[in-house]
């Protein structure tokens, strides 16, 4: 039995889709199957695995029901490893949404029947609260929330969690925090370690161990269309991902 | 007569709250009336300033008409600064304006009598091409968009500058792109001086010319509640963003 994660957090910037597509990789690269679902209109999970943007059938299409997320699946480059691309008319979403029935429901619908086919399955969230990322977090069994070693991000994440508490509530009861990923951390600075120990002190084991060093491998891999255990597997940024892969799947 | 700049680019943390922020500070050290118009749900250029998340009246109670933006202004630490601070209800208005009457004019029209009173009007949008930075862009007579010197933030120019012309096209002829401003560019990584050879080839003279380098000052300075001019005068982040003003007022 799969589990579907949503990545969500509303801080733009903080390595949602970076820790999404690097997840999904490790571990794709175990021999689970995964797959990435594109929830951002920006495109920018599936610009990362080589695919171009508005390929069709994508999220929209998913979304609106005109085909099943299933039908909407293709293999990427990477062993094991499927994603759903996005397109451009998601931003359309966030506004058409609202007024479908049941529109809360639409992606946990779409995805009922492929659970079982993946071992985990990862919602890359746009970089808001909108309908959207509530369509996500209904879905998902499970939430990882990355965070930047920066004060903003600190500041975003207790009106993430309040969020998260409402769809707890009104939508999907089952939910469950997985943990918040600190990520692009600088060692270097006090900044970066003065919020790491903020949010450890604050969150406490919500906070996963591994912390994901700032690493130029990991910007630059989507350029290359990888993610960075393909396109640099000895970096820093590599080793910190399938560490968080392995911690991530033994929270359960 | 003053100018209204939309600093906007539905990428997420690219800099624009950072650049909102610092490029008032300088205009208003300069000795010119300056308005902060905080639009993003986040409230994050109000805790940049200083000020709580959910003061009232806010940028919600203006962009639904209870309030004149005038009335929702108020004087920041910073002397010739002023603040419209943003509150978290915000993130409804993402849904409810476009059920408004000619919804993409509200800002345009509460920014109308004040227009005159502020040599600068900078206004603070969120990471997405919804209603809320429609209105932004509408209101606007200039946009700045700040771009992160690595390859996702370039991926999503494209899409930002097409939408721009739709608005131009339909909503406001007059809007003029004062430039794309690089940020957070640390020039010993091969990726950030390839993406700015990059956008320089491709977008020519509408790039600025000042790059803001990548400082832990200008990260810093939000948890104290103080533009980097204020909390850190002398650092490469506060010399940037005096260059980067100075720039952009020369391109009037
Ligand atoms: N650990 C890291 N080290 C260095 N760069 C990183 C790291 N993680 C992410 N990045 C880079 O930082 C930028 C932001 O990351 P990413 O796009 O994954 O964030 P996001 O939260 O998905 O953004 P958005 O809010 O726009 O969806 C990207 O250019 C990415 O390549
Ligand atoms: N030049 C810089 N050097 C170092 N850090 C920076 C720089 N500019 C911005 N930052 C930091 O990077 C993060 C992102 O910047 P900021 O929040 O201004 O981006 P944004 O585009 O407004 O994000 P969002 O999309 O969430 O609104 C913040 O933590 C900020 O303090
Ligand atoms: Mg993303
Ligand atoms: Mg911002």
């Amino acid at each position: 039995m799969g589990h579907v994660y949503a990545i969500a957090n509303q801080k733009g910037g903080v390595g949602k889709t970076t820790t999404a597509v690097n997840l999904a990789a490790c571990t794709a690269e175990s021999g689970r199957q995964t797959l990435v679902v594109d929830l951002d209109p920006q495109c920018n999970a599936t610009v990362t695995l080589g695919f171009d943007r508005d390929a069709e059938p994508s999220t929209y299409d998913a979304l609106c029901g005109e085909v099943s997320v299933a039908a909407a699946a293709r293999p990427t480059a990477t062993d094991n490893l499927w994603l759903v691309p996005a397109s451009r008319d998601l931003a359309g979403a966030a506004v058409e949404l609202p007024g479908l029935e049941r529109s809360e429901l639409r992606l946990r619908e779409g995805l009922g029947p492929i659970r079982e086919r993946f071992a985990a399955t990862l919602l890359d969230c746009p970089p808001s609260l909108g309908p959207i990322t509530v369509n996500a977090l209904t879905a998902a069994d499970r939430v990882i929330v990355p965070v930047q070693a920066e004060y903003l991000a600190l500041e975003g994440l207790v009106q993430f969690l309040d969020t998260l508490q409402t769809v707890r509530r009104r939508l999907n009861p089952s939910l469950v925090l997985t943990g918040i990923a600190i990520t692009m951390a600088d060692e270097r600075t006090r900044l970066s370690q003065d919020v790491e120990r903020e949010l450890r002190d604050h969150f406490e084991d919500l906070v996963l161990e591994t912390v994901v060093p700032r690493s130029v491998r990991l910007a630059e891999a989507p350029s290359f269309g990888l993610p960075v255990i393909a396109h640099a597997p000895a970096s820093r940024g590599a080793l910190a991902y399938r560490a968080l892969a392995e911690e991530v799947l033994a929270r359960g």
